[in-house]
C-alpha cells in the first residue's frame, strides 16, 4: 500500500548550515520521511529533500505532539561520546567519557540530563547508552 | 549519501517557540 508521511508545519524560518539540510519559511508544509533521535528529522517539501531541526516543526494533527515521552525522573545511565560547552545557561558542559543520567528524552534532539545535583539540556547526539543499571 | 545526518546539534528554537515542557 501507500506508504503515509506526516505532515508537519514550520513554526519558524531555518536558515540551512550544511549541505543536505533544508531552508524552512514559517508556515511552510513538509513531510516527515524518517525522525532521528539526535532531533534531526529528514523531510521533503515539494521537491526538496533533507534534513531540518525537529524543533522548528509541529505536527499538523496534535500541536500537543502526545507522542513526547514523559520525564523518567529515575534517569538512565548514558555516556557522553564528546564533549560539549554549554552555550545557553539552560544547557550542560561536560566532557567525553562521562556518565550522566538522561531523565527527558525530548523531540528535538536536547535532552535533559543529571550529573549529581545538576542538571540541564544536552545534545543526544553525543550521547550513549551504557547498558548498566543505576546504582540506588 | 544524502540521508547521512548532519554532524551538528540541531539548533534549538528560539525562546519564545519553546515546546510546553515538564
Amino acid at each position: 500500500g501507500p506508504i503515509m508521511l506526516e505532515s508537519y508545519r514550520a513554526i519558524a524560518d531555518y536558515t540551512k548550515s550544511s549541505k543536505y539540510e533544508l531552508n524552512l519559511k514559517a508556515g511552510d508544509l513538509v513531510d516527515i520521511v524518517e525522525k532521528s533521535q539526535n532531533g534531526w528529522w529528514f523531510c521533503q517539501c515539494e521537491n526538496h529533500r533533507g534534513w531540518a531541526p525537529a524543533a522548528y516543526l509541529e505536527p499538523l494533527d496534535d500541536p500537543n505532539e502526545a507522542e513526547e515521552p514523559e520525564p523518567n525522573y529515575a534517569g538512565e545511565l548514558y555516556k557522553t561520546i564528546k564533549a560539549y560547552t554549554a552555550v545557553e545557561k539552560d544547557e550542560m558542559t561536560l566532557e567525553a567519557g562521562e556518565t550522566i543520567e538522561v531523565i527527558h528524552k525530548l523531540l528535538d534532539g536536547w535532552w535533559v540530563v543529571r550529573k549529581g545535583e545538576e542538571t540541564g539540556y544536552f545534545p543526544s547526539m553525543f550521547l550513549h547508552k551504557t547498558g548498566e543499571k543505576r546504582e540506588v | 549519501s544524502i540521508k547521512q545526518p548532519p554532524q551538528n546539534p540541531p539548533p534549538r528554537p528560539p525562546p519564545e517557540l519553546r515546546r510546553k515542557r515538564a
